[in-house]
């Protein structure tokens, strides 16, 4: 799981 | 989880979020809490909380764009003077 989820990108920040 | 009611009493909500569906965080969270805005003079959102619902809304699954488009039209809707976030540690 650990792995799978390094793979993914890593997530945009949005200021709301 | 607990729910935390942020008044809409300054022109900003004041916080950013990181995560979403298909990233390294699956649910979003709270990564700054601006001074001065709603969410900081609420004084009960913390950074790193992850919120799992808006107004009852879930953002399990949803994309980061389409979570974030849900607290903005929370914020901004007319309907209500709060925002009830589902939120936990």
């Amino acid at each position: 799981v650990r792995e799978r989820r390094l793979t993914l990108p890593p997530s945009e920040i949005t200021m709301l | 989880p607990n729910v935390v009611r942020v008044v809409k009493n300054a022109n900003t909500l004041g916080i950013a979020i990181e995560g979403g569906a298909n990233t390294r965080q699956p649910l979003p969270r709270i990564v700054t809490i601006q001074k001065g805005g709603s969410a900081h003079n609420c004084g009960q959102l913390k950074v790193g909380q992850i919120i799992l619902e808006v107004n009852g809304i879930s953002l399990r699954g949803r994309e980061h764009k389409d979570a974030a488009k849900i607290i903005a039209e929370a914020f901004k809707t007319k309907e209500k003077d709060h925002i009830d976030f589902l939120v936990v540690d």
